[in-house]
């Protein structure tokens, strides 16, 4: 497992952030991100996947009541792939003409979709050498988040009580420098200065949110129930793997 | 239980204007003076929380404003978090054979 990763340093395979809105589909916005991300990869095709269609032809008819990445995968699968997103539109509220999927081309398409073991350096490595991987953590701490690393224990942040989806985009070790606090009410404290192994994540709430629509989460003590469900699709055939790897 | 704190003297000036902006920041608005107030408090509420995260986390996490700063826990859980995840992922595979034994 190489030191460092960040899968956003690799030229145009991670899509830009997405806004889900007041529609409850970070669940199918993971999973679109983690197609995108894996068939640039793969194929060197610059695909923008629609949300749209997993929530319109969701099997659960949740759409935008909430849902589960696996169910996305599902999804994909019955309809033979995900339509594009210029195609089939994101509209943050389920389309009353229901599944439009067969009327449109497909532009990728997934073999399968795999769960990880619940290890926090076999994710890292399978991130490391496949791409980006979707997880589903306790949301709890992310309302008041603005950047930096969140080491959150299980008193903190309930690893059991996992309800927001994400995509994992890579992972690090940081010197954090930590300056004066900003904020006008909050009072100024200090962060003494440590090194602290994180993830990076891909969050679906904006660009205005976090850093930059990112967040970072301590790396090895299973930080809000990272290690849960890190689930993945496959999009190519088991062959040999052709050697990739993640910018550093 | 309510957030609406007893004490009825003047908010320190730095709050209702950090709120202000807030406002302006994130294009908010409330329906009236009641709403205002109760929103002010829930206001107050998370930066405080934010402070006390601040002080908790054993990372580097910053805490303070965002987007959400204007919602409770439960709000901020019933907008944006999906239906806590089961125990266990449901079985996706159908069970094969039959359940009477010596059948194929």
């Amino acid at each position: 497992v190489p030191s460092t990763c960040d899968w956003r340093k690799a030229t145009n395979i991670i899509s830009s952030i997405k806004n889900q809105k007041t529609c409850k589909c970070c669940w199918a916005i993971a999973a679109a991100d983690n197609i995108e991300a894996l068939w640039r990869i793969r194929y060197h095709e610059f695909v923008e996947v629609s949300v749209q269609e997993l929530l319109d032809c969701d099997r659960c008819g949740n759409a935008c009541n909430g849902g589960f990445v696996w169910d996305a995968y599902v999804t994909v699968l019955n309809n033979s792939g995900l339509a594009s997103k210029q195609d089939y539109p994101f509209k943050g509220y389920p389309n009353p003409h229901g599944c439009l999927a067969k009327r449109y081309t497909k532009v990728a398409w997934i073999q399968d979709f795999t769960m990880l073991a619940s290890d926090e350096q076999v994710i890292a490595g399978y991130l490391a050498t496949h791409g980006p991987i979707t997880v589903t953590i306790n949301m709890k701490l992310l309302q008041g988040y603005q950047k930096g690393v969140i080491k959150a224990t299980p008193t903190t942040c309930d690893p059991q009580q996992v309800d927001h989806s994400v995509l994992l985009v890579g992972f690090g070790k940081g010197k954090e420098e930590e300056g004066m606090q900003s904020g006008t009410v909050l009072s100024q404290t200090r962060k003494p200065r440590r090194s602290v192994p994180y993830w990076i994540l891909k969050n679906s709430w904006g660009a205005e949110w976090g850093e930059n629509g990112y967040f970072r989460l301590y790396r090895g003590n299973n930080s809000c129930g990272i290690t849960k469900y890190p689930i993945t699709a496959r999009v190519d055939h088991p062959v040999k793997k052709l050697p990739i790897s993640c910018p550093p | 239980d309510s957030l609406l704190t007893k004490d009825t003297g003047p908010r320190p000036l730095e709050l209702t204007e950090v709120f202000k902006l807030f406002q302006i920041k994130y294009n908010r608005s409330y329906a009236n003076p009641a709403e205002y107030a109760h929103r002010l408090n829930i206001f107050a509420h998370n930066l405080a929380q934010a402070q006390r995260l601040q002080e908790e986390d054993l990372g580097t996490a910053e805490f303070g404003e965002t987007p959400f700063s204007d919602l409770t826990e439960e709000e901020f859980g019933q907008l944006y978090g999906h239906q806590k995840a089961p125990e266990r992922i449901p079985n996706m595979v159908k069970k094969v054979g039959s359940e009477k034994w010596g059948q194929p």
